[in-house]
């Protein structure tokens, strides 16, 4: 028992103790590195297996991980996965297992290890991953799964926020039923703020005098930074650049949108039930000047109305009452189902129907593969591509893990869309109404920006179709510091009635006494970012590469950015060995789920970055250079002895 | 606020300034024809300064009729509303925004150009204070040049000016104080004493400005305008002026 030196009585039940439960995450500007570290020791007669196994978020980066067993470290190297495997197999590690498993959970990856330690012997994991912070619906959102699986004697969590913008507000929502009322502590400053978690083996118990611990759960947090000074912040640190930008006093653009819902009968029951009833309140949501119909298909297509119609009260009420009518059976043709819906938009554009400063968005829900009509998928995709009219953004839903979601997000990807999955269970139409939330307000269109300097280099995606309102847009690249003494930025966007040029100058040292002065914000943060958007836009390129030779050298880059970050990727794998290099773990990412960006809303397209739209060169006169009535400078030196005249 | 009338036919720079109530507000340019109205909202210092409370511009409102554009320019934010659509930016921003004819360019924390195709263009500076000073607020300066076509009936405390007044001044005299001479000045029909003084322009230097001598006229530029200072309040931000 360890129970002497803190006082506390442990019981005996468990032969494994678990000493220590660290877990420390610090996010700089958006991007967030989290250190997971566990030590363990076994305390029975008999040899354990002991297992470390913790989830991180879909998508996220792990960049290290180490292990100790019996004072044998075990450190990790980030391998091109076919080597990884060829050096695992020459040294499997001996009782001992780890590995990247995806796992059923909406947005989580498991990774987990598992080591078999002989009577007494002490073993301490640590785990380093690395993501991206995507701003949804007005905030940003750190989750972390905390999930012991026993009582710790230390368990501590800190978080400490970095936002040189300034925090707008930090909330830490009770996400354990009371349990831990009081014990998350949050200190807020204008830039910087920490969250603690610290709960004693008393408040971790699941009751009084169970052995269990309560901590099996998500621990969130929800931010957002200042946005009522500037519509922008660059900021340029260590010859890379990162650019946010989230506007806020814009008003709503008209949107024209077309909902195609999937009635097939495998969406029979709480999944059409769910849908419906997402859909009664999304089109209570529309506004007034936008305009929509809606799409149900199975193996026939339907529509609510063949055209577009205003969103007015009544229409709304009737396109209710129809969802509400809906008996979901049969196949499922997605194919007929899009071009239906492509049609009716392209026809209301070409009749100029449609409010020209307006977004055309479809939103796709389908739970499953088409079953009818044209099958293949990339035929489908073919189709579509083929038919969209430019200005029409498609999104797709996949509800449940029946439907291709690769092929959604291809379809979406090369359509100035996202795909999304969604759980098919009693919370989908809270998931699908987020998702719509996300995408209802849009405030730009052709959001574009623009680097004029030739030393800017690899600049992220920077074009984007749309810009939605409580959403943000990252840019990224890279510049040399010596060139540069500041690093001047054009962005330019259509708002609803108004073209708009925002310009922006960031100092080369604008950050660095800031960065210097707090111990925890990561100096690395903007390489990272650039990185870490890099990879994951490469990715969804790789995807849709039209050529196998485009698609051989996205794979290059990838793995040649991997390797240099020390990041597992989907082209990479950790190896994991022992200093004498004779036992060996592997640990390599799911193959199949190559998302990108998970969460992000956005996928652009690259514009050379110094190529700025015409319009937005037309500057006026320069503002100094006015005459101007009543306040001309006179040439001529007035006589020494005139002094100001004040006033009456 | 203190208001600088450049005569270019008598190259003269006459001047004259008006304290009111804060909130109250000012028609400056008012060209029902050419549907432009041009109007500013005073702001009244933290607190009065030897019993007077100084005010200055704290809002300029600009309305363009024919393009349906309104402008709002606070010294936090500047708001281009087109029919009921609104964008707003802030004075933090370096921007433009541009609506058909109407190109609204915000140099950060110093400007805003104003311009209405090629034949119009005003230039708004912002001049920030201390926050923490006592007494100084944040205002705003105006600065309209004589190449705007502006109907001949315009009319407001600057819209009048469009069509140069004649003046005379003579008599130049030691004034009651030896160091501010006086002058006669004869104008619409008028005669009126004027002292010699120092007003300012900060477009170029926009901290300490670059003085502008000129003539200056008593009781709120009282004879120089039409009719009386109170004559210029007018109910909105986008109101145009009631003539008699």
């Amino acid at each position: 028992s360890l129970s002497e030196d803190s006082g506390e009585k442990m019981e005996d039940v468990d032969q494994v103790t678990l000493y220590s439960y660290k877990v420390q995450s610090t996010i700089t500007s958006r991007m967030a590195t989290t250190i997971i570290q566990s030590k363990l020791v076994n305390n029975s007669p008999q040899p354990q297996n002991v297992v470390f196994d913790v989830q991180i978020p879909k998508g996220a980066f792990i960049s290290n991980f180490t292990m100790t067993v019996d004072g044998t470290t075990f450190t990790s190297a980030i391998k091109e996965k076919t080597v990884g495997r060829a050096l695992y197999s020459q040294a499997r590690a001996k009782g001992k297992t780890a590995g990247l498993v995806r796992s059923r959970a909406l947005d989580m990856e498991n990774f987990k290890t598992e080591v078999n330690i002989l009577p007494g012997a002490k073993v301490q994991f640590e785990l380093h991953y690395q993501e991206v912070k995507w701003r949804k619906l007005g905030s940003y959102e750190h989750r972390l799964h905390l999930q012991p699986g026993r009582l710790a004697k230390h368990f501590e969590v800190n978080v400490w926020i970095v936002e040189p913008q300034g925090i707008r507000f930090l909330h830490v929502p009770d996400t354990f039923e009371g349990h831990f009322d009081g014990v998350p502590v949050i200190s807020k400053g204008h830039q910087k703020a920490h969250v603690s978690f610290k709960p004693t083996v008393a408040q971790q118990r699941k009751c009084s005098n169970c052995s269990e611990t309560a901590v099996d759960g998500e621990l969130v947090m929800m931010y957002d930074v200042n946005r009522e000074e500037k519509a922008g912040e660059l900021e340029v640190f260590n010859g890379y650049f990162v650019h946010f930008f989230a506007p806020e006093n814009l008003d709503p653009i008209p949107k024209n949108i077309l909902f195609v819902i999937d009635v097939s009968g495998s969406m029979w029951g709480i999944k059409m039930k769910q849908t419906v009833e997402a859909m009664k309140t999304i089109l209570d949501d529309l506004r007034a000047e936008d305009q929509f119909s809606v799409v149900d298909f199975n193996h026939n297509v339907r529509t609510w109305r063949n055209d577009l119609v205003s969103a007015t009260k009544t229409q709304i009420t009737d396109a209710k009452r129809y969802i509400e009518k809906i008996q979901p059976s049969g196949g499922t043709n997605i194919n007929e189902a899009l071009l239906r819906a492509i049609f009716i938009l392209n026809e209301a554009n070409n009749l100029r129907l449609l409010d020209p400063n307006s977004v055309s968005l479809i939103i796709l829900v389908s739970d499953g593969d088409p079953t009818v009509g044209e099958l293949k998928l990339s035929k489908i995709q073919k189709n579509v591509k083929q038919n969209i009219q430019d200005n029409i953004s498609l999104f797709s839903l996949g509800i449940g893990f029946d439907v291709d979601y690769d092929f959604l997000k291809r379809l979406s990807s090369e359509n100035h869309g996202i795909a999304q999955r969604i759980y098919g269970n009693q919370d989908t139409s809270s998931q699908l109404k987020k998702f719509y939330n996300q995408v209802s307000t849009p405030l730009l269109r052709n959001v574009q920006f623009n680097y004029p300097h030739t030393s800017v280099t690899d600049v992220t995606q920077n074009s984007f179709y749309n810009y939605f309102g409580g959403s943000e847009i990252v840019v990224a690249g890279k510049f040399e510091p010596s060139k540069l003494e500041q690093l001047q930025s054009v962005i330019t966007a259509t708002a609803a009635s108004t073209d708009l040029v925002l310009e922006t100058l960031a100092q080369m040292d604008d950050l660095e006494d800031f960065l210097s002065k707090d111990k925890h914000a990561d100096p690395d943060f903007t390489r990272k970012l650039w990185a870490y958007l890099t990879i994951n836009q490469l990715l969804v390129e790789r995807s849709l590469a039209p050529t196998a030779a485009a698609k051989r050298k996205i794979t290059k880059t990838i793995l040649q950015m991997s390797l240099e970050h020390h990041i597992v990727t989907p082209l990479t794998a950790m190896v994991i060995e022992n200093d004498a290099g004779d036992e060996r773990m592997l640990a390599d990412s799911p193959p199949q789920d190559h998302s990108c960006c998970s969460g992000a809303l956005y996928y652009g397209s690259r514009v050379a970055p110094g190529s700025i739209p015409s319009w937005a060169n037309a500057s006026p006169t320069p503002a100094m250079a006015l005459p101007v009535v009543g306040a001309k400078p006179l040439e001529s030196t007035p006589p020494p002895h005139v002094i100001r005249v004040e006033n009456d | 606020p203190h208001f600088i009338i450049y005569l270019p036919k008598s190259q003269k720079n006459v001047c004259f300034n008006i304290d009111s109530e804060p909130g109250k507000i000012l028609s400056l340019v008012s060209d029902p024809e050419l549907g432009i109205s041009v109007n500013g909202q005073l702001v009244g210092a933290k607190k009065p300064e030897n019993g007077k409370l100084s005010t200055y511009f704290g809002k300029l409102g600009f309305y363009l009729q024919h393009e349906d554009m309104k402008v709002e320019i606070s010294t936090e934010t500047i708001t281009l509303s087109h029919g009921s659509r609104s964008s707003q930016l802030s004075w933090a921003d370096t921007a433009r925004i541009a609506n058909q004819r109407v190109l609204v360019s915000v140099k950060k924390e110093k400007t805003v150009t104003l311009t209405l195709g090629k034949e119009m263009s005003f230039s708004i500076l912002l001049h920030r204070v201390w926050k923490k000073h006592p007494v100084n607020v944040d205002f705003l300066g105006i600065y309209i040049p004589p190449t705007n076509k502006f109907s001949p009936n315009a009319h407001g405390l600057l819209g009048q000016f469009m069509q140069e007044p004649k003046i005379h001044i003579f008599n130049e005299r030691p004034g009651k104080d030896a160091e501010k001479p006086e002058a006669s000045m004869e104008v619409k029909g008028q005669k009126l004493t004027v002292t010699r003084g120092l007003q300012k322009d900060y477009r170029t230097d926009t901290v300490f400005g670059t003085d502008v001598p000129c003539w200056f006229v008593h009781n709120s530029g009282k004879g120089f305008i039409d009719g009386h200072y109170k004559d210029y309040f007018v109910p909105q931000l986008y109101s145009f002026l009631k003539r008699p």
